[in-house]
């Protein structure tokens, strides 16, 4: 397979306040393709417990609309994953 | 090694040139073992770090259990440059070098983490094939024989935390344990160095009860991430996994515990969500420096009480 690029992938936090939230965090979960960074996985997340997630760049306006709908806020820790990845070698004696 | 260098990620192949570099460089205070093969056959180094001589107690730490947990295993490399060019001039390290033997295993997930350089920076678990399944690799940290498979793990081979087929279904983690358990006489503390959130944590994890010992590590560990935060003031909390963060079984730190080593520790590494798992290569020193103070904690009081 080609390498797995990472153009357009954000990063999102969001801090369900309540069960239904943590519900709607797992319905998302179950309906789009979700990467947990934190916690580790959808069975983990738990109201206050703030969650980490990328989502695919095809998939980030979907996200993003259903999160505004819902009412949730959310907070894009990472813009652009590949971007974020090309900056991590940022030691230029490489 | 030709292009390795402390303060950048270096790969796999960069690293196994490393371990073996730094072990001829350090006949006295370095020997290097392989403990197993990884599926895909690469073979699992570890490094003993310790002054040679009568027999010690010891320090097991394992890096780079999550395939795309970059920092971890630089961690590794961090301690071992520390512990061999501080022996002889800093009156703690040597202490500690004298007194204890340190088992480095500076990336277990070695499949892995080829994987991270080479087609999905994001990769997590092993990379070992599953029956009846499309879906590749296990989650090491959910692979060992401690509540396994019960909380916060998946019998799905498709999740990212997919506990295995059995317990220590997976070479690596295999390979670990049996070393463990081989040397479990002499084995006082384990520490398991993860990213990222910034936390460090003791057991349970896979179970919300406190162990016997929970006042001391949690002592420990109070202590340690005062002398982390000493010197960036870096935040970490801490705490019983379960309690801390959420319940998750099979992990390495409940293992050994549960196995008799009493001072089991897990680091969840720099930062808390602004890199996540692409922490930049500039952080590394810094990152590296606290943790290494947090780690010199542990073991001194490993070597105090024994």
């Amino acid at each position: 397979a080609e390498p797995h690029t990472f153009h357009g992938e954000k990063v999102f936090r969001v801090i369900p306040k309540n069960e239904e939230e943590v519900e709607f965090i797992k319905s998302l979960a179950s309906n789009t393709e979700i990467d947990f960074w934190f916690p580790d996985s959808v069975t983990q997340i738990r109201p206050s417990l703030h969650v980490d997630f990328r989502v695919e760049f095809h998939q980030v306006l979907d996200v993003q609309s259903l999160l505004a709908q819902k009412g949730m806020k959310y907070e894009v820790l990472i813009n652009n994953l590949e971007l974020a990845l090309e900056k991590e070698f940022d030691n230029n004696a490489r | 090694a030709i292009g390795h260098n402390y303060e950048k990620y270096n790969n796999w192949d960069t690293i196994a040139a490393w371990t073996a570099s730094i072990a001829a460089e350090n006949p006295d205070l370095v020997s290097r073992s392989q403990i197993g093969t990884t599926y895909e056959g690469r073979p699992m180094y570890l490094l003993k770090v310790g002054k040679s001589g009568s027999s010690k107690n010891a320090v097991f730490m394992d890096c780079g259990f999550h395939a795309r947990e970059w920092i971890s295993p630089a961690f590794c490399q961090w301690f071992v440059k520390e512990a061999v060019n501080k022996y002889g001039t800093d009156n703690e390290i040597t202490s500690l070098l004298n007194n204890l033997d340190f088992y480095i295993l500076p990336v277990v997930n070695i499949d892995g983490y080829v994987y991270t350089w080479t087609n999905n920076r994001m990769w997590r678990k092993t990379r070992s094939k599953n029956a009846n399944s499309n879906c590749i690799g296990t989650d090491p940290n959910r692979n060992f024989d401690a509540g396994w498979c019960t909380v916060g793990a998946s019998n799905n081979p498709c999740s990212d935390t997919y506990c295995g087929s059995v317990p220590e279904s997976e070479k690596e983690t295999k390979a670990l344990a049996d070393f463990i358990r081989s040397k479990k006489s002499t084995i006082k503390a384990y520490l398991t160095i993860h990213s990222y959130s910034q936390m460090l944590l003791f057991p349970y994890s896979y179970k919300s009860s406190l162990t016997k010992d929970h006042a001391e590590l949690n002592s420990i560990s109070k202590a340690a991430v005062n002398q982390l935060a000493s010197l960036y003031n870096t935040k970490y909390t801490y705490g019983s996994g379960a309690a801390t963060i959420y319940l998750a079984a099979g992990g390495s730190d409940d293992w050994a515990y549960d196995l008799g080593v009493k001072y089991s520790f897990t680091f969840e590494l720099r930062d808390t969500g602004r890199y996540g798992f692409a922490l930049p290569e500039s952080q590394i020193k810094a990152t590296c420096e606290e943790t290494f103070l947090a780690v010199k904690y542990i073991a001194n009081h490993v070597l105090n009480n024994p």
